[in-house]
């Protein structure tokens, strides 16, 4: 089992050296793979060591096979379409940006509870009433949702996951939700994010 | 020095706490707060132990004190403006937004280089054209800023805030920007996180 923070890294690495892939370079050094990526080499090592042995010390990686092992394993080759529920301010400009710099994920289905909303298709995606939320997520087989409601309706709607057999959940409110232990989520807390940064700035800016 | 892991948990800890005091509550168990934020016990007690010793074992915590202390851990009662820049799909929404939730921060300016938007008020957001970063940076004493710019305008804006004496960058763009020590970035990678929790769900659902 690799720990949480190197499987969040790995997207990282992958997209950098998909970068360098596609600028024709053949090795990188972990030296500028950290450089790029913003992480320490020894991070690198040991997040390249769960997986066995990717590169010769000194030799540098091969730009090529790493590729083909992190397409592999955070498997890029298979499309996964995921829902969005709540189309407002955030959910709207995630269903423009679609995340279009990626070619593994994909909104295919929107939902909410206003009723100018629904029935329309925006960027390409159809925006279902909530009375199809079921329905939909077991046709398409979705197992991500992104979750951009207000805070109120967040469990509610949770719950309602959880039965239709959702796997994960990407939430973008500010509450933390329940779930049980075969449901993960991922917390996007922006107002945390800030605040966080505050609190560094005043604590530790001049070291 | 806290760890930053303790730092990102000040605001949760915070939100809730200030839930509770709004709905009457004087006391409350570790119990119940591990239960709200989704943080074990243990860990709570830790991070508070960094502090000194803010509430009696067995006895529970003190809303109001706990409260007291993490305002003014978390600077609360002082307003910090920060800016935004590229008024584009995510900083709209951001701008919408406003962080209305916390009375603690707020977008006092936003920048473009759209001349659509540049000259016009968005949400109460005077949007500015860049040529008027500098300025407007240093006259509202913006120490925080907001990038929502495309990828490839990331690092060059970066350096002109690093010489524009800017000590926070809440970074939303795909790539990992270089600063000086001196300078925080925060990033926010919203394809990191889907990439994260598809690869969590492939590999340990089932657990
Ligand atoms: N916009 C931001 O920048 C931002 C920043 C931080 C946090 N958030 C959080 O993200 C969430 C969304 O924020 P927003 O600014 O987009 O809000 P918003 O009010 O603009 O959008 C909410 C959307 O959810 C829909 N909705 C309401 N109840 C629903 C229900 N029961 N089922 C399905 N859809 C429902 C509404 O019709 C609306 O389209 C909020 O929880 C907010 O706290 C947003
Ligand atoms: N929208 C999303 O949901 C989302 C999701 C993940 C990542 N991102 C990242 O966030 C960033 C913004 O995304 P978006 O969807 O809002 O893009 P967008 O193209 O809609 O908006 C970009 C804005 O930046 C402005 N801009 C361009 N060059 C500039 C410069 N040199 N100086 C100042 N402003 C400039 C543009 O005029 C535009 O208003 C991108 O880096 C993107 O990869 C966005």
């Amino acid at each position: 089992k690799i720990p949480k923070a190197t499987a969040k890294r790995l997207p990282l690495y992958y997209r950098y050296l998909t970068f360098l892939h596609n600028a024709g370079k053949q090795k990188v050094s972990s030296t500028e793979l950290s450089e790029a990526v913003k992480v320490d080499s020894a991070t690198i090592r040991r997040d390249f060591s769960y997986f066995g042995a990717l590169g010769k010390r000194g030799y540098g990686y091969d730009v090529d096979s790493l590729l083909a092992f992190f397409a592999k394993t955070l498997n890029q080759d298979h499309l996964t379409n995921v829902a969005l529920i709540g189309v407002g301010n955030l959910g709207h400009a995630l269903l423009n940006y679609n995340f279009r710099q990626t070619n593994s994920v994909r909104i295919s289905a929107a939902f909410d509870v206003n009723p100018d909303l629904t029935g329309t298709i925006q960027s390409g995606v159809p925006i279902y009433p909530m009375d199809e939320l079921e329905t939909q997520i077991k046709d398409q087989q979705i197992d991500i949702v992104i979750l951009t409601v207000p805070t109120q309706a967040a469990q509610d709607i949770t719950d309602r996951l959880i039965k239709a057999n959702v796997h994960g959940i990407l939430n973008f409110t500010p509450i933390r939700i329940s779930v049980p232990d075969t449901v993960r989520v991922q917390n996007v807390d922006l107002v945390n994010e800030l605040q966080t940064l505050i609190y560094f700035i005043d604590h530790y800016s001049n070291q």
